[in-house]
């Protein structure tokens, strides 16, 4: 399956999630490619030395002779491998915008590698661009981290558009997995009202795995870690972990 | 004094900072007006209730018989005002992209009521697009807030293209007062080394006063309160107040 990881908002654990739930499932012996479309790289440089990236998404996205295999790369983790990301992905609407199939790039690009891999993860950049639509019309499934915080709604309206208008022509297939709540505070009375509030919007939608607020979750990629390595016991881990559960049970 | 709170990445607290910010001036009789510039009007609904909102900064923006001084409301904090935002605001860049002075609407608009205001402060959303720019080319002084994270520095760079072509030509006298560390977490090795590696790029930019993580300040718009009244004792209402002595003194 190929899982897009989308919402415009900055900061809501877009990264985080693409990052340890990749883990997770890689360590489950699920061969997982994390795709990283965000031009900020917080994805690739989570868990690869910057300087070890040479070609990254950008040139398999406008070169027509280079494939994702082509960018992809080992992490430290077995069975989780990564199509980095550079800045250079920033100019990608300049050089694509005009161009019919400009939305279907992604979506073609990784035909030839989805047979290579149990899940293809998608993290992608806070907006509704050209790249984040990109992932939506290659992806089979969706997944939007939601953060639990008083805004936590403003913007849904505007995400839920370009999911209907995506689903309307390029990728009809496309499959809503569901929300993700995240950087939930377990202690605020806050946390649980704002959590009602999204399920009287989203429903079952909503995953019954809430990702808690955990500094470890901040700390790992400092490290080029995974929650799992860096800090099995903590709750990070396991919210992760119970996340990957939930997303294989749901497919 | 107008001061343009700015960081085109998400979640990094630019409203919490100008929400706080603008209470802890207001609290020491300086008359001040914020300016929700945010279509998600995050800043507007954390004081004032949505449904009491009739014209906007949208109004004023894009009508020249609408001044900012017919939106403007009162919020329960005394000497603190707000010029609010709504939705319609997404809309601002299809009516004044053509316009020869589309960058200077706020400038412009602003300008009869300066001098009713010791400092209006404006929230700004996170994107470097027109509003941001119109928030820029408006203000006097500018102040970035920067997340304490491992991804602290991705696009700064992008920021600081877009403040030096402001100071080219629109706005050559823009103050850039300085960059506060936002969300720190004090528990943590990780927030040193971050703490590190900002004070190299922006040395003596970066505030002395530096906001540390606290659920309170993420609890108090909920409340429609500034942490100074709904926490007073908190970490987050000694930071926002120990931040409001030193942009005063930096002015
Ligand atoms: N559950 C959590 N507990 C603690 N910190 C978290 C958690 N989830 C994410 N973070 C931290 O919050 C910040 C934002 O998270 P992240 O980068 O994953 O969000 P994002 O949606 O990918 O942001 P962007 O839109 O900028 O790409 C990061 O510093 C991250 O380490
Ligand atoms: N020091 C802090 N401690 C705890 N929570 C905080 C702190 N600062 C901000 N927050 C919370 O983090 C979230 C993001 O903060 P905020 O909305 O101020 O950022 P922003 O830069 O305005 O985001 P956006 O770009 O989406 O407008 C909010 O839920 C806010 O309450
Ligand atoms: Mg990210
Ligand atoms: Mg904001």
């Amino acid at each position: 399956m190929i899982l897009a990881i989308a919402n415009q908002k900055g900061g809501v654990g877009k990264t985080t999630t693409a990052l340890n739930l990749g883990a997770a499932l890689a360590q489950k012996g699920l061969k997982t490619l994390l795709v990283d479309l965000d031009p900020q790289a917080n994805c690739t440089l989570s868990y690869l030395d910057m300087n070890n990236v040479e070609r990254s998404m950008y040139d398999a996205l406008v070169d027509k002779d280079v494939t994702v295999k082509d960018v992809i790369l080992r992490t430290s983790i077995l069975y989780l491998d990564i199509a980095p990301s550079k800045i250079a992905l920033a100019k990608i609407e300049g050089r694509l915008i005009g161009e019919m199939d400009g939305h279907f790039r992604l979506k073609d690009k990784l035909g030839p590698i989805s047979e290579l891999y149990d899940y293809i993860i998608i993290d992608t950049p806070p907006t509704l661009g050209l790249l984040t639509v990109n992932a939506l019309v290659a992806a089979t499934h969706l997944l939007v981290p939601i953060q639990s915080s008083y805004y936590a709604l403003e913007g849904t309206d505007d995400l839920l558009e370009t999911i209907e208008k995506v689903k309307a022509r390029p990728n009809p297939a496309l499959n809503f997995l569901g929300v993700v709540i995240t950087l939930y505070d377990r202690r605020t009375v806050l946390a649980r009202d704002i959590y009602q509030q999204i399920r009287q919007v989203f429903g079952d939608k909503v995953f019954k795995t809430v990702v808690n607020k955990n500094v470890r979750l901040e700390e790992s990629p400092a490290y080029k870690e995974s929650i799992f390595t860096f800090s099995p016991e903590s709750s990070g881990a396991l919210d992760y972990y119970r996340l990957s559960e939930e997303v294989i049970g749901r497919v």
